[in-house]
């Protein structure tokens, strides 16, 4: 199963992720 | 002649099974190849979705996914025997990496049969909700993410797209709440002028946008209970989310905010000068704790359901079957947040074909029945949930819904 996120924000939203990295619940994805 | 035809005992046997999968193979390719002919004919950009990939792929298509996942979905549902419960999901744990700690109710026992382990609750305070704008929803790994520039097409793998509108689902006007709706909390005041425009306190509005595309928009029904209005202020200003005009106009006329809003065709509108559209896609391995939360603070006004295949979305298959997000079967939650458009959509896969969402008892998924056409969507408004906001607020870290077996 998959989740797909999208959305519209700020053109300085950052993602705090790199691609494979495994994340839980509740943690930080990304910040304006 | 005669006699040969008529006493020539019939004898039966049976088909090489190499030999019946390659003609099942060139039926389903001779099937997709005149599909593909009758799309180019029709020189329509907006076809629905085909399957496209390497071979691999067209083999999987034409096995029978959605049965097979509901079978697996009925076996994982019988009892199991008290006995071999602890051993059997300490089994499952230590293959798939699951972490027992974490369980709201540790004692394996209480757990009846694998599909009620796969959708285990955790400790309250297993997953601490960071202080960010946007968090995980779901315990996975992350597969792609990025922002979304060219021409509304989101980025499956590296050079592989597929559309949002695909996704997301295009209306052919606005959302459409159903007559019990149109004269919600203001039923005397409300009636139908003529067949091209109902006016409902001097709102106007179309009865085609009101009703929707019937080809495209097979239902929409109402959810949820109303709230206290005092209460969606509050969650209105939890959620960051500033009351607009419009939505203040539609409560003084005492309808729905949704009936006030412009008709789109796209569930995303234009994006606001200095905004920019973003995506993120989080893969649930077979281990991870398959409940998925609310990633950040925003309202959910509507969902689309779109029963499509079930592939498996393992990382292996979406490099190599283009538009996998946009075939499987998925329940896209459309809404917004302090920063505009806002979307969740849980993905659908072999093994996890049954989606939950908990404020939404109405969804039925991976049916018995015939699927609608690709492309094709149920939808629900979520208006009555909180009428002030015109859908369900969730605050980030809040449990949404899950993935079940079968």
């Amino acid at each position: 199963s998959t989740i797909v996120l999208v959305f519209e924000a700020p053109k300085t939203f950052q993602f705090s992720l790199q691609a494979g990295q495994k994340v839980r619940v509740g943690q930080a994805m990304g910040d304006v | 002649l005669a006699n040969a035809w008529y006493d020539t005992p019939t004898k039966w046997y049976p088909l090489h099974i190499g030999v019946g999968s390659l003609l099942l193979v060139s039926l389903h390719w001779r099937k997709r190849r005149q599909q593909a002919l009758e799309d180019a004919e029709a020189g329509d950009d907006n076809a629905p979705v085909r399957l496209k990939g390497p071979w691999q792929v067209h083999a999987l298509g034409i096995l029978p996914l959605r049965s097979a996942s509901r079978l697996w979905g009925y076996l994982n549902s019988l009892e199991l025997p008290v006995w071999f419960r602890p051993f059997g999901f300490s089994f499952y744990a230590w293959i798939f990496g699951c972490n027992l700690d974490e369980l709201d109710e540790p004692d394996l026992k209480k757990y009846k049969s694998l599909g009620d382990f796969f959708y285990r609750k955790l400790r309250p305070d297993a997953r601490p909700i960071a202080p960010s704008l946007l968090v995980s929803p779901a315990d996975g790994t992350v597969l792609h993410f990025g922002s979304i520039q060219d021409h509304r097409r989101v980025e499956q793998v590296k050079g592989m797209t597929y559309s949002l509108d695909a996704l997301l689902g295009v209306a052919s006007g606005s959302s459409t709440p159903t007559s019990e709706e149109i004269h919600f909390g203001n039923r005397d005041h409300a009636h139908v002028d003529d067949t091209e425009f109902a006016n409902v306190n001097g709102i106007e509005y179309s009865v085609d946008t009101l009703l929707g595309h019937p080809a495209q928009r097979q239902q929409s029904l109402p959810t949820s209970e109303t709230k206290d209005a005092s209460v969606e202020k509050d969650a209105a200003l939890e959620a960051g989310i500033n009351m607009t005009d419009n939505v203040n106009v539609a409560l003084d006329a005492g309808i729905r905010p949704l009936l006030h809003r412009t008709p789109s065709q796209s569930a995303v509108n234009k994006v606001k000068d200095g905004n920019e559209l973003f995506f993120a896609v989080i893969y649930l391995a077979p281990g991870d704790y398959h409940r998925f939360h609310s990633p950040a603070a925003w309202v959910v006004e509507k969902r689309r359901h779109f029963a499509g295949e079930l592939y498996s979305v393992s990382p292996y298959i979406a490099r190599r079957l283009a538009n996998l997000f946009v075939l499987n079967e998925r329940v896209a939650l459309l809404g917004r947040w302090r920063h505009g458009f806002f979307s969740m959509v849980p993905v659908g896969a072999t093994n996890v074909g049954s989606i939950v969402v908990n404020f939404d008892k109405d969804l039925r998924t991976n049916e018995r029945q015939k699927r609608p056409a690709p492309g094709v969507f149920r939808e629900a408004v979520y208006t009555r949930a909180s009428p002030l906001l015109g859908g369900q607020p969730l605050k980030p870290g809040v449990e949404v819904g899950g993935f079940k077996l079968g």
